[in-house]
Order: structure tokens, then C-alpha cells, then sequence
């Protein structure tokens, strides 16, 4: 942290220029929400102005930009900087328009990123913590997450103190999804030995089906290395649990991501035009994996490590009654679990039918 | 003129380490520092420091690992030193 901080805590802020790659009020949007983080968790109010010297300007540049003594480097690279607390270029915060800035996971989301330079504009360092928000490297993670990990705000309330709103207000940790609500919908599922683990955004659960017991975790406490979003994972037969995020897979043995990955996927087989896989299953029975990605399925043989001929197929034909999306699957006791949104599907790959609906956490015993 | 690729990419990742460590580690001048500092922290020194922040192996080497830590899309402000 840089001490003192800001001396006041009516602090203002004003968008000097927008990018073109966003809708003003997307932009704006962004902004304003990024400090909504800040002042959750301290006593700070941040007002807008649309004129004159705020405490906190906010501009977008390329290369050399104004008077700024820091240039940026064109795409990648360095997305954005910010100043600590103070006059003059203190406090401000600028973003390198050369990049991709966006609303979602693709590009650079603004939220995100403005989160982080807020931080800087308020004192705060890097942390070398890989969850923290103000870990230098850019990640996505879902925006419906709060995106302060403990050290986040253990480091701002040790310059500002902590909000004067109620405790129940402030998220003393990431807040993630609750999995006994009405609507949990899940983005990967698989079975890891005898359990069944359940991912979403930063977090996994840990179902240990024979005796109910549920842990939450982050996914980086296990595998620091793993972006959040995981949108597919299965168990192979080799004890080894693959990870699929856009067109790239890890293979995980144990704690350990195995050398040499992530890899593209279609080093397993699939065409260039497969860009991601929304839920993938290991039927232990045959050897064989399924794929499913929109209304079609792959399927791969874990023996020969080839796809089969023939595919892909669509998965209304071979899994009568699956007729959604596949958010999420999974094999146990033979019978394979398809996830859509807060319902799940248990069927029988041998009767070849839906055998019930049942809710998405059923396996929670909420 | 015959290329060299892999010296080019040599050159390349030696440039990315030095630009990297120079927007990220260099140490500020220490403001009670009278005179010039008489050695100022090798690019070995500066590697280890990345290397212990980022929990990667500490070599002082660019290996691998620590230049494909060196290419993600980051922030530009110093993860060392005061970064007014």
C-alpha cells in the first residue's frame, strides 16, 4: 500500500474520453461499477463530474499519451496504468486504447480492469496473490462475482478502515454462488475418484456423494494455474481429470497440470471451426468420451486417443430427451447426469432414456 | 539473407526480459542515495525478484515458465517500488 492514502473520503472522478469499442453508457457502466467495488468494503463515496480537475481523471491513449510519463505498447502488453493518491497525475488512471475493451470475457473486460487501476488510484500495489484483484496479470472472472479476495480488502481497509454500513453488507469474502438457491446452474461437472466436483466461475464444490458432505473451494487453491470459467471437465480412464476453457484443455494428475498444456483442442481431433466445448463426459463402461457442444456431440476413443468416425452426431438422436444445451454432464453409477440451467437430467445410455428432472443441486442435500 | 528464426526469436525474448524488467522491477532510485549507485541490480537479481513474485521456480534465468509469465496482458504500473 501507498500511505496515506487519500486524506479525504468524498473523492470525484471524471471520464475524460471513451473508447469506440463500447457504448458510452457501457462505458459509464463499467466505471461506475468498478468503484462500486472500492466503496462496498471502505467508507469512500465516489461522485462523478463531467467538467474540470477531478480527483480521479479517467482517460483512454495509445503509445505516448498526453503528458504522461508512462507510454503504453500497442495491443497486449500492458492494458492500463494508474497513479497513487496525490495532485497532479495523482490518482489518475488511464487505458490503452489499442486494446480490445469489452463488456464479457472476450477482449479486455473494462470492469475488471478499471477495478484494478481503482485500486492503484486509492494506494494499492500488486499483490502477488494469484486470486486478488490486484494480481498485475489480467484474468476473467464472471462479473455477476464480486471480485475482492481477502487480501484485496484487507489491503484497502488498512489505509481507508472498513465501510460504516453494516457488516451483513460487506462481503468479508468473495461472495459466490449459493448452491442451495432455486436457480443454480453449474458450468462444468465431473467425478474425481469417488467424488463428484462442481465448477463455477472461481469456485468448485467437492460432493462426497456416499455421505453428503459438501466443501467450497477456489479453484486456484488447488490449481493456481487454471483459469476461472471453466466451462468442461471430465475424468479419464488414467485418473487424470481434463480441463477445457475456450479452444484450450489442461490434463490434471493429481495437483499437478501436466507439462506442456494447456493445448489447443484440436489436438484431439476436432475441426478449427469447434471453438469450445460446453460439457464433456468418460463413459467408464466403454472407454469412450462424448464432446457436446451445441446441438451436436463428439465422440473420442480414450484407448486408440483418436475421434471417432462419423461424428459428430446430434445429441437428440442418440440421448432421446436431452434437448437443451449441455451446460454440464457426468457418469455415476453408470447412469450419465446432464446439467441445463437449475435442472439436470439422469439417464440411462443403456435403456437410451431420460430416467428423471431432478434440480441441478440435488446432489447438495439443501 | 538466410534467416535465423530461432536466433531472431532469441534476440526477441532477450529484448521482452530486459523491456519487462525495466517497466516492472527496476528498482526506483533510492531518493537518500548520494552518489551513483555503484551497482545497480544485475538483470539476474531483477529476474529472481519476478520470479519469487510470481511463484515460479527462482533461477535468474529466463526460462519457459517465467517469459510465458512475461506475455500476459498486465498492468503497466511496477510490481517493485513506489509507483508514482
Amino acid at each position: 500500500v501507498t500511505l496515506p492514502g487519500w486524506k479525504k473520503s468524498k473523492l470525484t472522478y471524471r471520464i475524460v474520453n471513451h473508447t469506440p469499442d463500447m457504448s458510452k453508457e457501457d462505458v459509464d457502466k463499467a466505471i461506475q461499477k468498478a468503484f462500486k467495488v472500492w466503496s462496498t468494503v471502505t467508507p469512500l463515496i465516489f461522485t462523478r463530474i463531467h467538467e474540470g480537475i477531478a480527483d480521479i481523471m479517467i482517460a483512454f491513449g495509445t503509445k505516448a499519451h498526453g503528458r504522461c510519463p508512462r507510454y503504453f505498447d500497442g495491443p497486449l502488453g500492458v492494458l492500463a496504468h494508474a497513479f497513487p493518491p496525490g495532485n497532479g497525475f495523482g490518482g489518475d488512471v488511464h487505458f490503452d486504447e489499442d486494446e480490445d475493451w469489452t463488456t464479457g470475457s472476450a477482449g479486455f473486460n473494462l470492469f475488471l480492469v478499471a477495478a484494478h487501476e481503482i485500486g492503484h488510484a486509492l494506494g494499492l500495489s500488486h499483490s502477488n496473490d494469484q486470486r486478488a484483484l490486484m494480481f498485475p496479470n489480467y484474468a476473467y472472472v464472471s462479473p455477476s462475482e464480486f471480485p475482492l479476495s481477502p487480501d484485496d480488502i484487507s489491503g484497502i481497509q488498512s489505509i481507508y478502515g472498513s465501510s460504516p454500513n453494516a457488516p451483513d453488507k460487506r462481503p468479508a469474502t468473495p461472495t459466490s454462488p449459493k448452491t442451495c438457491g432455486s436457480q443454480v446452474s453449474f458450468n462444468a461437472v465431473t467425478t474425481l475418484r469417488r467424488e463428484v466436483i462442481f465448477l463455477k466461475g472461481r469456485h468448485l464444490w467437492r460432493v462426497y456423494p456416499d455421505n453428503s458432505e459438501v466443501e467450497r473451494e477456489l479453484i486456484s487453491t488447488f490449481w493456481p494455474t487454471l483459469p476461472p470459467g471453466i466451462e468442461a471437465v471430465y475424468e479419464n480412464m488414467k485418473d487424470q481429470i481434463l480441463f477445457f476453457k475456450g479452444n484450450k484443455f489442461w490434463v490434471i494428475s493429481g495437483y499437478q497440470v501436466l507439462l506442456g498444456y494447456p493445448k489447443n483442442i484440436n489436438t484431439l481431433g476436432f475441426p478449427k471451426g469447434v471453438k469450445k466445448i460446453d460439457a464433456a463426459v468418460c463413459n467408464k463402461n466403454t472407454g469412450k468420451t462424448d464432446f457436446f457442444t451445441g446441438d451436436k456431440y463428439w465422440r473420442f476413443d480414450e484407448n486408440s486417443q483418436s475421434m471417432e468416425k462419423g461424428y459428430p452426431r446430434q445429441i437428440v438422436h442418440d440421448f432421446p430427451g436431452i434437448s437443451k444445451k449441455v451446460d454440464a454432464v457426468f457418469q455415476q453409477k453408470g447412469l450419465f447426469y446432464f446439467f441445463h440451467g437449475s435442472k439436470q437430467w439422469e439417464f440411462d445410455p443403456t435403456a437410451k432414456k431420460v430416467v428423471r428432472e431432478i434440480n441441478s443441486n440435488s446432489w447438495f442435500n439443501c | 539473407l538466410p534467416t535465423h528464426p530461432e536466433k531472431d526469436n532469441k534476440d526477441n525474448d532477450e529484448k521482452l526480459v530486459q523491456d519487462y524488467l525495466n517497466k516492472f522491477y527496476a528498482v526506483e532510485p533510492d531518493p537518500n542515495q548520494l552518489g551513483w549507485k555503484l551497482n545497480p541490480e544485475s538483470t539476474s537479481e531483477k529476474l529472481q525478484k519476478m520470479q519469487q513474485f510470481f511463484g515460479l521456480k527462482v533461477t535468474g534465468k529466463p526460462d519457459s515458465e517465467t517469459l510465458k509469465m512475461m506475455k500476459k496482458p498486465r498492468c503497466g504500473v511496477p510490481d517493485v517500488g513506489l509507483y508514482g
